[in-house]
């Protein structure tokens, strides 16, 4: 973006290669500064929350200035350094659901160029039976050198490839270039710049938007798909025609007093809707709460047609009042679920999970989180799965995020937004449908180490399993892969070999993909699990997820919560030079930018600690 | 007088105020088991002010600590303290600091009055001087309470019921009579509340013109909030 149009952005290039899931994505601006006088250009680009910067460079007048990953507390002594000296620095914000905004300025001397590339990598998750690569778009003007160009390489074979942008007009949908071939496909989209002009002569610009593509793989092997590459392997899992198994679910939902108005709207027409997506065959009960606890039946009830019209009765006359007893609450519905358990009601083969909804901090009963965690998960005691819905702006989302996960769960943040009912059901779509439970990946010890998790409490219908390791030999040509998992009818259990393929058999016109994907697979992977294992645990394994964690994304380049990725500015006209800074936000930290409307600058910001609550009467 | 219960955890506040008729004394805080007695009276302006509206203020405190053995009178025209079978009497007009076994103070001259009781509890109260001659203002006295963390559960009273924390949802927010200060609803206490958006002063830094707290304001005495009605909190002497 620029100031005057004394800037020029002559060039942008979104390049991704995605090969087995693990998308690679090169963006790439070029700006000329056509003015007499030196000028400031901001460098702004989105990119998925999934993803990981791993590289940030610019090229000013041929001299390029590469980004280095560091420990976040020593990027932070250069950065204060930079403040006090009243310079700028890098700044990541909260952009919306699915995307973080990476923004960084540079001064460019008169009639010089610079270049900037922002590099960053992701595990493409596979949802509702698809991936999706979603890139952002937002030029100011029209650019004259424009592209997207994404190469798909998959070797389990490509299902099928959807091209769409939400920009795309009828002029602009036959530049959507596709070509897919059994293990490969190319999508390009190259608007001239008058084709991106909104009318003709016209400055404005109709590329604004995301350009998603989505894609699924061939899916023929029980096993799933192994793949070995420089020593590393990868497997995914998500086995075809499982019957789906039975589910027993505990809906248990906030009605206090702030969820009331569209909130509570929302909720009841997603239960609704919910209500009439069970299958017969599954059973279901409703809790509502504030201080006070109502079920609407005392244990669980089969999903009939008669029975959820009853149940639609009940839910339509949900209104909010009240404060927050969230532990009360998530706890009678573990007691049903295990009393219509030991009572042999429910069906021997099926799940049993407990969805909660809420929007906010438990303020009756016990209020404490610490201590809902842990009642809860000492009565849960590892026999079901809790999944957390938190809606809204306010709700403590890292308490419901640790506590579905010690609970073979997940939690889901759900955004204050006309749509909410939909990311209600949305989310309901995504756990319903379990395929196999408690399922293992099991390798030889002897041929593979550093594993990333291979126990699922759940295969989803539509979810794919991915598992990854380095082999002890890597010349090793086969080794023995087994799953277990609990199916419908019968236990769920496949074994066969897993041996490497010759990609320059596969791929023989490309000559090089990106080779070290697998690993680069792996070391991902691993990060986002021992971030995940950091917010949860005893006090010393969660320090050690840390360690590891940090080290592991200073080797391997990644920005996460715990580095920054630091490129030093060319000097300026003072003689001093300051460091642009790139970032990772938690979750937590997008929930507060959210919240407040503003940017979230780092984790450098002075954390301002409680004061006392104060007490007082005066007069006026 | 106005009460502002200010909870920066929730980066809220609540407020209400409670009028009576003048000379009515209310108790701000009791914690009979250790034994410590907050009583405030009420004055009214000098006289009826043009809108007829009757304002109150505290102008004068009893504060007792039965296991220490003190007693404290403070009002707007001076303070007295006993202690060790004795009354000391100290002036606003002057800066005094007085360190004994039991109990702290600190005058600051014409301005407040800090008191730390033993193991127990820390209060300033602020004196807010008006000029002799107002026809309707006169001196009245703030009551802050600093540190209350060793007084027992059992601590009741106008102020001292929120020394537990207080719990409370506020929703529906909604235009209210005056467009900067919205309407909501709040769910305190098993109550739902009509409250209002506006905001009281805190004086304790700057004692002349206050800083404004937003704060959630509960109408009619505090009604729904306080736990039963204000009335219940008058008592017969300050000590």
């Amino acid at each position: 973006s620029t100031n005057e149009a004394k800037v020029e952005v002559y060039s942008m290039t979104v390049d991704s290669t995605v090969t087995s899931r693990f998308a690679h994505t090169v963006m790439t601006s070029k700006a000329l500064n056509k003015a007499n006088s030196s000028q400031e250009i901001f460098f702004e680009v989105e990119l998925p929350k999934t993803a990981f910067i791993t590289n940030f460079s610019m090229v000013i007048e041929g001299q390029v200035y590469v980004g280095e990953v560091k420990e976040k507390e020593k990027a932070k002594k250069q950065y204060e350094k930079a403040v006090s000296s009243g310079q700028t620095a890098g700044l990541v914000k909260a952009s919306g659901r699915t995307m973080e905004k990476f923004s960084v300025s540079v001064n460019i001397a008169a009639k010089s160029n610079v270049t900037f590339i922002l590099t960053y990598e992701e595990l493409l998750q596979r949802k509702f039976g698809k991936y999706e690569i979603q890139t952002r778009v937002k030029p100011k003007l029209p650019v004259q050198d424009f592209h997207i160009v994404t190469n798909i390489y998959e070797p389990q074979g490509i299902a099928f490839v959807d091209a769409h942008a939400n920009f795309l007009s009828n002029e602009l949908l036959p530049l959507v270039e596709k070509t897919v071939t059994d293990k490969k496909a190319h999508i390009s989209f190259s608007p001239t710049i008058e084709q991106q002009r909104k009318c003709p002569g016209c400055d404005a610009t109709q590329i604004d938007g995301d350009f998603i593509i989505k894609y699924d793989v061939n899916r023929a092997e029980t096993l799933g798909d192994i793949q070995i590459v420089n020593g590393y392997f990868v497997h995914f899992f998500a086995p075809p025609d499982l019957p789906r198994v039975p589910k027993n679910v505990v809906f248990v939902i906030d009605r206090s007093g702030s969820m009331s108005g569209r909130k509570m709207e929302q909720t009841r027409e997603a239960l609704l809707s919910i209500l009439k997506e069970l299958h017969e065959e599954d059973y279901f009960a409703l809790i509502q709460f504030d201080s006070e606890i109502d079920s609407w039946k005392e244990s669980l009830t089969k999903a009939t047609k008669e029975n959820v019209d009853e149940a639609m009765v009940f839910v339509n006359r949900i209104s909010a009042r009240g404060v927050t007893n969230i532990n009360d609450a998530v706890l009678r519905g573990v007691n049903m679920l295990l009393t219509d358990r030991q009572q042999k009601r429910l069906h021997e083969r099926s799940v049993d999970m407990i969805i909660l909804l809420t929007d906010g901090m438990p303020n009756s009963g016990v209020s404490a989180p610490h201590l809902i965690q842990e009642n809860v998960r000492s009565a849960i005691g590892g026999k079901m799965s809790l999944f957390c819905l938190g809606f809204g702006d306010y709700v403590d989302y890292s308490f419901l995020d640790v506590m579905s996960k010690e609970n073979k769960g997940l939690a889901r943040r759900i955004y204050e937004a006309s749509d909410a009912t939909l990311q209600l059901q949305g989310f309901y779509e995504e756990v319903s449908s379990p395929l196999l439970s408690e399922v293992d990946l099991r390798y030889p010890d002897n041929a593979v180490d550093f594993l990333t998790t291979n126990h699922f409490a759940q295969l989803f219908n539509g979810s794919e399993i991915v598992v990854a390791g380095r082999l002890k030999d890597e010349q090793l040509d086969n080794f023995m892969v087994e799953v277990f998992g609990q199916g419908l009818e019968d236990d769920f259990k496949v074994q066969g070999q897993a041996s490497p393929q010759d990609w320059n058999v596969m791929y023989p016109d490309d000559e090089y993909i990106f080779g070290d994907f697998t690993e680069r697979l792996w070391a991902y992977l691993t990060i986002q699990q021992l971030l995940e294992k950091s917010k949860s645990g005893a006090p010393d394994e969660k320090a050690n997820a840390t360690a590891k964690a940090l080290d592991m994304s200073l080797l391997y380049s990644f920005v996460t919560p715990l580095t920054s990725m630091v490129v030093t500015k060319p000097e300026t006209e003072d003689g001093t030079d300051s460091p642009l800074i790139a970032d990772k936000l938690t979750e937590e930290q997008r929930q507060q930018a959210d919240r407040l409307g503003t940017t979230v600058s780092h984790s450098y910001r002075a954390q301002a600690l409680y004061p006392q609550p104060s007490y007082f009467v005066d007069g006026d | 007088p106005h009460f502002i219960i200010e909870l920066p955890e929730k980066n809220d506040s609540l407020c209400f105020n409670i009028n009576n008729r003048p000379g009515t004394i209310f108790n701000l805080v009791r914690d009979p088991k250790s034994g410590i007695l907050v009583n405030g009276q009420v004055i009214g302006e000098k006289k009826i002010s043009p809108n007829g509206e009757v304002k109150t203020y505290f102008w004068r405190f009893g504060i007792v600590h039965k296991t220490l053995g003190v007693r404290l009178e403070v009002s707007t025209k001076d303070i007295s303290v006993f202690q060790d079978g004795k009354w000391v009497k100290l002036l606003w007009s002057d800066t005094a600091s007085v360190k004994g076994p039991n109990v702290d103070l600190l005058v600051t001259k014409d301005r407040s009055l800090t008191v730390t009781l033993k193991d127990s509890v820390k209060f300033v109260i602020l004196l807010h001087k008006v000029w002799e001659k107002h026809p309707y203002h006169r001196d009245y006295l703030g009551f802050y309470t600093l540190d209350r963390h060793l007084l027992s559960n059992s601590v009741h009273g106008l102020l001292g019921q929120f020394y537990h924390g207080i719990e409370y949802e506020v929703t529906n927010l909604r235009p209210g009579a005056v467009p900067e200060k919205p309407d909501a609803t709040m769910y305190v206490k098993g109550h739902e509340l009509n409250v209002t958006r506006g905001w009281q002063r805190d004086f304790r830094r700057d004692v002349k013109n206050g800083e404004n707290v937003p704060c959630w304001f509960i109408h009619y005495n505090g009604t729904g909030l306080i736990d039963g009605d204000a009335t219940d909190y008058i008592v017969s002497g300050l000590f």
